[in-house]
């Protein structure tokens, strides 16, 4: 499954 | 996080502070574009959606409300402080943002990783910071020579994205399935519409001249 990639960066 | 990030991330927070120090002391916002400070007050508030949803850090939620708060506070000094309001220049800082909103939304729109309303604000977000420097470039373009606060608080701007590329090099290579192209190539635009100005920068630095940019 493609892990909900949430976005780490500001 | 990686010592790339972490140091964009500083450089990054430094400009704000620096512009804020300086609006702040002298009470003044001369040389500086209200319209680039809004546009990034835009870019932080269309990011940072996410704030309250999904917590990642302590750190991350952090600089999140200190980017928020700075941008806005800044676009309030300039609109609104009585005092600071009155060095500012809008005969000169004519730009047309609004011009850059809609192309970036509608970009957003049909480039983006996922087609929902958080990630279509991300990527517009992304996008609308790639070009939110244009104004305050035009204004420094318009106004000749800068002073050495708004110079440091443009360099420091170009430097922190030039550190992020730095960092989706890392990543890239150590984390598998790191791949952002979306934040890669407006990250890379973004910085390279700084390259002139750091041309020009780094030339009054090095012969320690006062910073000209060429009309």
């Amino acid at each position: 499954t493609t892990q909900e990639q949430t976005h780490d960066e500001l | 996080m990686n010592i790339f990030r972490l140091a964009g991330d500083m450089t990054h927070l430094a400009s704000v502070l620096v512009l804020l120090l300086k609006i702040h002391t002298i009470k003044s916002c001369a040389g500086i574009s209200l319209k680039t400070q809004e546009l990034y007050a835009l870019v932080f508030a269309t990011r940072y959606l996410d704030l309250f949803t999904d917590y990642i850090s302590l750190y991350n939620t952090l600089m999140k409300l200190i980017f928020l708060v700075s941008s806005f506070s800044i676009v309030w000094y300039i609109r609104h402080h009585k005092i600071v309001r009155r060095s500012y220049d809008k005969d000169q800082d004519t730009f047309r943002h609004y011009f850059l909103v809609l192309p970036c939304f509608l970009l957003a729109l049909v480039i983006n990783e996922k087609f929902t309303v958080k990630e279509i604000m991300w990527t517009f977000s992304l996008y609308l910071e790639a070009v939110a420097i244009l104004p305050q470039l035009v204004l420094l373009q318009r106004t000749r020579n800068i002073d050495n606060l708004t110079g440091q608080y443009v360099f420091l701007l170009g430097a922190y994205r030039s550190l992020y590329i730095l960092n989706w090099i890392y990543r890239y290579f150590t984390e598998p399935h790191y791949v952002h192209w979306i934040t890669w190539i407006s990250g890379l635009v973004q910085t390279l519409l700084y390259a002139d100005f750091f041309y020009y920068y780094f030339q009054s630095w090095k012969n320690n001249v006062k910073l000209e940019l060429p009309a």
